[in-house]
């Protein structure tokens, strides 16, 4: 897979926009009716085969690797679901309604509401609306998911301040990609960073909704969702 | 970590976590 990389001035953003994974595909089982339980059943395989291609980004973004593995797994277990929704709303920019978990999997309001999953669908459709009204750009959406990993608030940090140097070198390069490419927008650094609330709130209800559907034993669910699931909330 | 070994055990590796 390669990617139209852009001449980007910043180093840090060019390298997060050259290691963007390539999009995954639903993979539904093909003899299993079409029904609700199905559809979560196949949102679930799809979102846990991004959580293993996520680990595997997030170890390319600038400064990651250089955490300690504690810091590096602390950072993830708060943050990986907020990363995997920004991937969401990035797919979904396209489309005044609905979600886009992947290109052959597009839920609607009422999809979404008969899979259980209607009160991450309203979080999200305004997130999602944000981002259109701002017209977010590809290497604004690559930052802010790097961001939302680097300041997820995770509790059992060991080194703050490696983790808060990493923050501070996201931060620069979006500043950078502002000042150089939006420079008549003084203030987008600051609209773009205000839309983060709401990612958290919404990876919040997503966390809900998932442990609930796991809970009442409605839909198998992989070993490595179900352990980043437990580390939530 | 011990309740997170998976999580663990795909950041040690050096290989992407592909699998």
């Amino acid at each position: 897979y390669t990617h139209p990389v852009k001449s980007i001035h910043n180093k840090v953003i060019s390298q997060l926009l050259a290691s963007e994974p390539a999009p995954l595909r639903a993979s539904p089982d093909p003899v299993t009716p079409d029904s609700d339980l199905k559809t979560l059943m196949t949102l679930c395989d799809l979102l846990n085969r991004e959580l293993l291609v996520m680990i595997s980004w997030a170890k390319h973004i600038p400064g990651f690797s250089s955490l300690s593995l504690v810091d590096q797994m602390a950072l993830l277990q708060s943050g990986w679901m907020e990363a995997l929704l920004l991937c969401v709303v990035w797919r979904s920019l396209a489309s005044t309604q609905g979600l886009e978990f992947a290109e052959n999997l597009h839920l609607n309001e009422p999809q979404c509401k008969n899979a259980g999953l209607l009160e991450l669908y309203t979080p999200l459709r305004l997130l999602i609306d944000k981002y259109q009204q701002l017209n977010i750009s590809h290497e604004e959406a690559v930052a802010l998911r790097a961001m939302a990993l680097a300041n997820s608030d995770a509790e059992h940090v060991e080194n703050g301040d490696s983790v808060l140097r990493f923050q501070d070198g996201l931060h620069e390069a979006l500043q950078d990609y502002e000042v150089n490419e939006r420079a008549a927008e003084t203030h987008r650094v600051g609209k773009l960073l205000m839309t983060l609330p709401l990612l958290r709130q919404s990876s919040h209800r997503a966390v809900q909704c998932f442990r609930r559907l796991h809970i009442q034993h409605l839909v198998p669910m992989h070993k490595l969702f179900l352990e980043m699931l437990d580390t939530k909330i | 970590t011990e309740r997170h070994k998976i999580l663990h055990r795909l950041l040690q590796d050096s290989s992407p976590a592909d699998g």
